[in-house]
């Protein structure tokens, strides 16, 4: 609070603030830098700013301020073009960050990150309550340039390479994006492109995803992911896009496509929990996360004839789900009677009972706890295939059948109206990924709900929630395509004999041009 | 049939609707992908020249910083010992990179004497160097493009008033 | 509909709309300074 700020505090922090610009501006002074540093130091130090913790924390709060400010005046000046602007502002702010930089690397004893990181976080989260402090009092006047800079900057310097920052790369990794996941764009919707792109800037993910080792920076980045989708969900319910929404939706594709492109095996691990953020009309953005599948796979092309999918290898191995979905079963004595279910298939009034744990409102667009919908499938696929690999077999459209696994699954084909079955199916078709054991269960378990169903409505919406996710634009995940490539092609099914089929030219057509790439 | 949005019905909306109004069904039918402006078929890595989500084309080699060692920077110990170029020995191309590149520096007074010297002239208002094509009488120019960096030419009625005349070099060497 | 909550996020979205990040707001600054400054002729090129 500025109030509690000692008496000439600010003066002193503007003074030392311009002399250190002005010395970082001058291009000569690279070869002295650690004497200039030292020297400034020692000046910071008589000027009291380094006495406690209290008078440093003021002391960045102020001069924060001050080049906030600064970018203010500067962009609200006529006399200025956007580039003199910029060029000013950068001026100030490429200063202020590299000496954080530098009291970051310099602080503390040596081998001794604490304080370093300490200091890190500290400055991280004093920027980060001013830019919310500046949102709200500027609302849509806000501008994002200052700090957007400050984070790219000092993310830069120091991912810049030197052995003590190095060594410090998970913690400064961390500190940088729990600072972003507080700046989701939820909380600070002002900043949402400049988030974006710092979550998205070339060294930021390659150091997160690739150069942090066994992983640790994947569930960080999982967590952004996250905080983009949920973001974004309530603009895209609708079926126009405005213009902002667009730009947005079309920059998170580009980043997916990256992430399939470089980091598919992170895709694959978390996309229980991408799926359940975003929404069921987002097909192609959902496609892109189950369309991945590790760089050491040789995917068999799902047109080849006569394909055994049930005798390849990758079919009796588990994905990594790096999501606590059973904890989505909720509450705890639901979770308990669907074990019992699931063992002894009692009590037959569970299954009755099963509706009413999912329907949650009577609101249009969100009847339906979507998270819990995914979560039972999942937990009980799994169980499933426990349960059929416990007796020696592999399960196929005939093994699934007669037993409480599929007793569920029928059950909410049936019991659920039409909207609560076709995020059922989605919840099933979500699943339907690179070869391994839950794409080839979920597989046959939907292609045995298509052919068990009791009315020809279910088959319906089963063809339709699987026909959508293909007519969309590539990419398409393999276990969709070797799903319907068997659901049209195998008589059993009967596909072609269902009203549904052809209800419409267009539909006939689109299931006679699929047909066609098939065969 | 399924008589609301979750059946095939639902699905023909979608399908009818592109024909008329593609932008109500971008989230439905999808966009290719391809458009975005990354090479998806690349081989290597796409994320070290990645130039961000609302950018339509990967960074250029220019645009991707590369860490030298400090010992590489050393413009600022050598800079007032290196020998002055000799302009008269230096291709054209070249004096138009001293004249592109010294802003508000001598050099660029005298790489635009040296071009004077060798028959260029800078046409005030064009804002661009032109030279006469050898042999030809007809109004035909050479101009340096800077844009693309060649040497193009063009048509060109030209006002004598409107060519610079050579710089004072001698008069900037004495006031500096 | 959107809820008033996301309804205020749109608005602030659109207003960040107007003034998007450019590339070279990641970029450092390349500082330019004329080694022998010397006026030069309006003319020339000044960037």
């Amino acid at each position: 609070n500025d109030c509690d700020d000692p008496p000439g505090l600010q003066e002193k922090t503007e003074f030392l603030l311009k002399d250190w610009v002005s010395i970082y501006n001058q291009s000569n002074n690279l070869s002295r830098e650690t004497k200039i540093f030292t020297s400034f130091v020692q000046k910071m130090n008589m000027y009291g700013i380094l006495k406690t913790d209290d008078l440093i924390t003021r002391f960045f709060r102020q001069a924060t301020q001050i080049c906030i400010d600064l970018v203010y005046r500067i962009l609200n000046d006529p006399s200025n073009s956007p580039l003199q602007a910029r060029t000013k502002i950068f001026h100030w702010i490429d200063a202020f960050v590299h000496l954080i930089a530098l009291l970051v690397r310099h602080s503390g004893e040596a081998g001794n990150p604490t304080t370093k990181i300490n200091l890190l976080n500290k400055v991280l989260g004093i920027v980060l309550g001013i830019l919310l402090q500046d949102q709200e009092l500027h609302g849509t006047a806000f501008q994002q340039l200052g700090y957007h800079r400050f984070f790219v900057m000092l993310f830069l310097e120091l991912s810049s390479p030197d052995a003590v920052l190095e060594s410090l790369m998970l913690s400064i990794m961390t500190a940088f994006s729990h600072t972003y996941h507080l700046l989701n764009p939820a909380l600070a919707p002002g900043f949402c492109y400049a988030w974006l792109e710092l979550i998205s800037h070339r060294i930021f993910i390659g150091r997160i995803l690739a150069q942090i080792p066994q992983q640790k920076g994947w569930p960080l980045y999982s967590q952004l992911l996250l905080d983009l989708f949920r973001y974004l969900a309530p603009f895209l319910r609708n079926a126009e896009l405005a213009k902002p929404v667009q730009l947005l939706y079309k920059g998170t594709l580009r980043v997916l496509l990256v992430l399939l492109h470089d980091f598919p095996e992170f895709l694959c691990d978390y996309h229980f929990g991408f799926c359940d953020a975003i929404p069921p009309n987002c097909i192609q953005m959902r496609n892109i996360i189950l369309a991945a599948f590790p760089r050491n796979m040789r995917l068999p092309d799902p047109f080849t004839p006569n394909l055994k999918v049930d005798m390849l290898a990758e079919t009796a191995t588990a994905p990594k789900i790096c999501s606590n979905y059973v904890f989505n079963i909720q509450p705890a004595n639901f979770k308990k009677d669907l074990d019992s279910y699931l063992k002894a298939r009692a009590p037959v009034t569970f299954l009755s009972e099963l509706r009413s744990h999912l329907q949650i409102s009577n609101e249009p667009g969100s009847r339906y706890n979507i998270p819990l919908m995914n979560a039972l499938v999942l937990y009980v696929g799994t169980q499933a295939i426990s349960h059929i690999r416990s007796k020696n077999f592999v399960p196929n459209t005939s093994n699934i059948a007669h037993s409480a696994h599929m007793d569920i699954f029928q059950n909410l084909a049936v019991d659920l109206d039409t909207e609560g079955r076709y995020l059922f199916l989605n919840a099933i078709a979500n699943q339907l990924r690179y070869p391994n054991s839950h794409t080839h269960y979920f597989s046959c378990a939907v292609l045995h709900l298509f052919a068990e169903a009791n009315s020809e409505a279910i088959q319906e919406q089963i063809t339709r929630v699987l026909l959508e996710r293909l007519i969309v634009n590539r990419p398409h995940p393999w276990g969709l395509l070797i799903t319907f490539i068997e659901l049209i092609k195998n008589p059993i099914y009967k596909f072609w004999d269902h009203d549904f089929v052809h209800c419409a030219p267009e539909i006939s057509r689109l299931f006679e041009s699929v047909a066609r790439s098939c065969m | 049939m399924v008589n609301n949005q979750f059946g095939m019905v639902g699905l023909l909306t979608f399908i009818r609707a592109a024909e008329s109004d593609p932008n109500l069904v971008t989230l439905a039918l999808g966009n290719d992908l391809t458009g975005l402006g990354l090479n998806l078929n690349s081989q290597e890595s796409l994320h070290p020249t990645f130039a961000g989500p609302f950018a339509d084309h990967p960074c250029r080699v220019q645009d991707v910083e590369c860490n030298v060692p400090t010992e590489y920077l050393i413009n600022y110990a050598i800079k007032d010992k290196l020998s002055a170029p000799i302009l008269n020995k230096l291709q054209e191309d070249l004096l138009f990179f001293l004249f592109y590149t010294n802003i508000g520096d001598i050099w660029q007074m005298m790489a635009a004497a040296e071009l004077y010297g060798r028959d260029w002239r800078f046409h005030i208002e064009e804002k661009i160097w032109i030279t006469r094509i050898p042999g030809n009488n007809q109004g035909k120019f050479y101009y340096f493009d800077a844009q693309s960096w060649k040497r193009m030419s063009k048509d060109f009625q030209i006002d004598a008033e409107k060519l610079d005349k050579c710089p004072n070099i001698s008069a900037l060497v004495n006031m500096n | 509909p959107l809820h008033k909550d996301h309804q205020l996020q749109f608005k602030m979205m659109e207003a960040a709309y107007y003034h998007l990040p450019t590339p070279a707001d990641s970029e450092r600054l390349n500082i330019y300074l004329p080694r022998t400054p010397v006026p030069t002729p309006q003319h020339y090129p000044q960037q």
